[in-house]
């Protein structure tokens, strides 16, 4: 099973054993390259001796028998290497948290304590709508409320107005006065009638 | 420091590998040429393991500046430092995206939750005022009723 | 799986500072 090193992939921007493949590519390339150019060399000096009786086939197995060599020592040597990288280099010890992902530590929130902050987020967020709509009303029941006591202060006005005009005509009290009007007007009547009653 | 190890391992791998392809097995290897040209192979064999040595360290150099290597095994080992303290495994990403990013939103959401509460408790502080005012308004208009009422059934 | 590892874990360092950029804006816009 591959141990793709994710954390330490989030680290460095790419995975430890890319890094590893990139060093053992490196040795064996040029290991590969070299013996390449040291065949081609050997090749060159031989021109000079024309009658060594040494033909490239026979160069070319030096070549590879040394390479083989060199190549097996190499792998050996480098599975060693690709455990120290991998273990020592380019580990993250588990108890590492990348500064990225330093929230986590501060806030372990589970599946279930997110949900419950997100749901109690929310009916705050509903609570204060209906705050914000009954504030509304009440406002608005406010604003009404002037209206409605002006409406009815100016009734009383009318009222005081009508009783200011009859103290000013020396009706303190107009039932009393009407009472008397209403007397008086009788009183009237009754004489009326008797005058009339005398004139027949 | 990471970065000195890297390289300590590296080179040491280079060095028991030039060790192992020793002068004597290049020439036992390329016997046939050795007999005819000893000097010869010892040059080639020479320039061959400085050449090779050469070019390793440059292409390592390149992996490394490629990788940002140094920096980042300075920055890994400052954060190894730091993190000396803590003994249990830290967090890992959990594999299930939404749920690592909805964690990472825990600071904001709480910091939103604390605004909500405040300005849901100064709402309701306004509410309250405002709703003794309409109390007290409804009173004084049942008031003003009355006295209309009371009059006009005086005039009646 | 080398190139799945980078991107996914680039991802990973990445994006919930994005996500974050917007919540934070949401929650921004929701308070004004």
């Amino acid at each position: 099973s591959v141990n793709p090193m994710a954390y330490e992939a989030q680290f460095f921007g790419f995975s430890p054993q890319t890094c590893v493949l990139r060093v053992y590519i490196a040795f064996q390339d040029y290991l590969f390259d070299m013996m390449l150019v040291v065949e081609s060399v050997i090749l060159k000096k031989l021109d000079a001796f024309p009658d060594s009786k040494l033909s490239p086939l026979q160069i070319r197995k030096c070549t590879e028998k040394f390479f083989a060599f060199m190549k097996e020592h190499f792998n050996k040597l480098f599975s060693n290497l690709e455990k120290v990288l991998l273990q020592l280099v380019l580990n993250i010890p588990p108890n590492l948290l990348l500064p990225e992902d330093k929230v986590h530590q501060q806030y372990p929130y589970s599946r279930e304590q997110f949900q419950a902050l997100q749901d109690e987020v929310q009916e705050l967020q509903r609570q204060y709508r209906a705050e914000a709509s009954a504030g509304q009303a009440l406002r608005a029941e406010l604003e009404e409320q002037k209206v409605v006591q002006a409406e009815l202060e100016k009734i009383l006005q009318w009222f005081a107005g009508l009783e200011s005009i009859c103290r000013e005509h020396g009706t303190s009290n107009v039932k009393e006065s009407f009472t008397f009007l209403t007397q008086n007007s009788k009183k009237l009547q009754d004489v009326l009638k008797d005058v009339e009653k005398k004139r027949k | 420091s990471r970065g000195q190890l890297f390289d300590t391992v590296v080179n040491t791998v280079l060095e028991k590998l030039v060790a192992a392809g020793s002068y004597e097995r290049f020439a036992s290897c390329y016997r046939c040429f050795y007999k005819l040209q000893p000097e010869m192979t010892r040059s080639i064999y020479e320039e061959f393991i400085f050449q090779l040595q050469a070019s390793i360290k440059e292409e390592i150099q390149e992996v490394k500046k490629e990788g940002k290597l140094e920096l980042l095994f300075d920055s890994l080992d400052k954060l190894v430092e730091e993190a000396k303290e803590q003994q249990e495994p830290a967090w890992r990403p959990s594999g299930t995206p939404e749920e690592d990013a909805s964690s990472a939103m825990v600071p904001y959401l709480l910091k939103h939750q604390s605004y909500l509460r405040r300005v849901l408790k100064e709402k309701e502080k306004d509410n309250k005022q405002l709703a003794e005012a309409v109390l007290a308004g409804r009173g004084r208009i049942k008031e003003l009723q009355q006295q209309i009422q009371a009059r006009r059934e005086a005039w009646e | 799986i080398e190139e799945l590892i980078v991107e996914t874990t680039k991802k990973r360092k990445q994006w919930p500072k994005k996500i974050l950029k917007h919540a934070v804006q949401t929650y921004k816009a929701e308070q004004e």
